[in-house]
């Protein structure tokens, strides 16, 4: 089962921690604020007050054992990254650095860190993704540059056949599936529940159809939106 | 054209304004700070030094014209409250706030926030959902009974094409993506890296491909495995 540590327990690492314990994944939580790890310990495997510059209070939780570790300590810049050198030299496979700044962020991957997470630009991005796309309703990253989209359909698809669509070979997207509203007869009532399907050749496109697409970011910026 | 202000030039903010304005949506970037205004200026359409909170300010702007206003302004609580409330009463369609905390979020939504967004949470949740899936895909989007899988391309697949597999009206389950090893050439040696492929409808199965697919329980179970 994957083991991760999350260090430094500011906003980011407590919202690590909890989605990753609530994922099934085995989380030790530790920061030297006592209150915090007491506030997150029913939330997570292990929470332990520690300071993690002190190699020899990493080795005795363990901390060398991890698949991941997350350094989520914010403002202290040197315990960040006195913390990402020593979790390095323990052998830690991965280890994912919160950084402030670009320029911290440069500094963290000069010193090993092998991922490195700008959590107000990544979500300002995330942000100005979705305004500038109001059709988009949620879209998860895959791996190699994929992205997994959700949009709603543009007008000049509907009425069309998947199949004369032809969004492989004209866009370079898959379409995984389509979300639907369907007219649902319930004890005398009829009321609108949304169906998942999975597209065939010959269905045709409907308004207010959620298409969910993955292609690369260049592809699915091709896809018209109107 | 989309029209959006972004008040407040933090990380948060400038990464906002400057990803809006890549993706063609006219912004006005706004700030008390006049430096920050400065440093900005060359990559919107107009950068302004002014105080949010003075609703004169904000009108000799036109930002009451504004089809979304992002409030990025963090620590001065108060002022961003007062700045959302002027924004709404000029009619402003939508506007984002961006709270520290859970608490703060919901003050902004009883003030009248469209949307309220907590970076550190957001990108803290989407770096769970990648570390506790390696491969970054989630089931949870794909609800309704429906799951994606990964395997090996069945002996039985190998050698035929996407078209003829026929897999969504054979199975009822709909192939994302192929996740193939490829060899590279890289300064005078050769290594293998893992591809993630849209497969088009002539592409012919491989050995060794990984597919990834989409479908119901029911109907993963009824693809060949071997
Ligand atoms: N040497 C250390 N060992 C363990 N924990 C530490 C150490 N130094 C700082 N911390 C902890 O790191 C945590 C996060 O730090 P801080 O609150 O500065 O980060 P932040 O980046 O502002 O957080 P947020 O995620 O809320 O934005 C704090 O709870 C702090 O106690
Ligand atoms: N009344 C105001 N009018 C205009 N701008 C303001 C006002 N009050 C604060 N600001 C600006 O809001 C900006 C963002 O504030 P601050 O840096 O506190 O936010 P933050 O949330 O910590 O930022 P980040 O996005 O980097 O996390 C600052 O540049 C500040 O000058």
């Amino acid at each position: 089962m994957r083991k991760v540590a999350v260090i430094g327990l500011g906003r980011f690492g407590v919202s690590v921690a909890k989605r990753l314990a609530a994922s099934g994944v085995q989380v030790i939580a530790m920061d030297r604020n006592g209150q915090l790890v007491n506030e997150i310990k029913d939330d997570v495997d292990l929470a332990v007050r520690a300071d993690s510059t002190d190699q020899q209070a990493l080795l005795s939780q363990n901390i060398d054992n991890v698949d991941v570790a997350v350094v989520s300590i914010g403002e202290n810049f040197e315990a960040a990254l006195l913390t990402t050198v020593i979790l390095k030299q323990l052998g830690v496979p991965e280890v994912v650095c919160r950084a402030q700044t670009e320029f911290h962020a440069e500094i963290f991957r000069k010193i090993g860190a092998d991922r490195v997470i700008q959590p107000e630009s990544e979500s300002g991005q995330s942000l100005a993704r979705q305004l500038a796309n109001p059709q988009l309703v949620d879209f998860i990253r895959l791996a190699d540059g994929f992205t997994l989209l959700e949009f709603h359909a543009p007008a000049s698809f509907c009425g069309k056949s998947i199949l004369s669509l032809a969004l492989r070979s004209k866009y370079d997207v898959n379409l995984v599936v389509i979300r639907r509203a369907v007219e649902v007869q319930q004890s005398g009532q009829s009321r609108s529940i949304v169906k998942t399907v999975v597209p065939k050749p010959d269905d045709v496109i409907e308004p207010d159809d959620i298409l969910v697409v993955v292609g690369s970011d260049t592809a699915l910026s091709k896809l018209p939106r109107e």
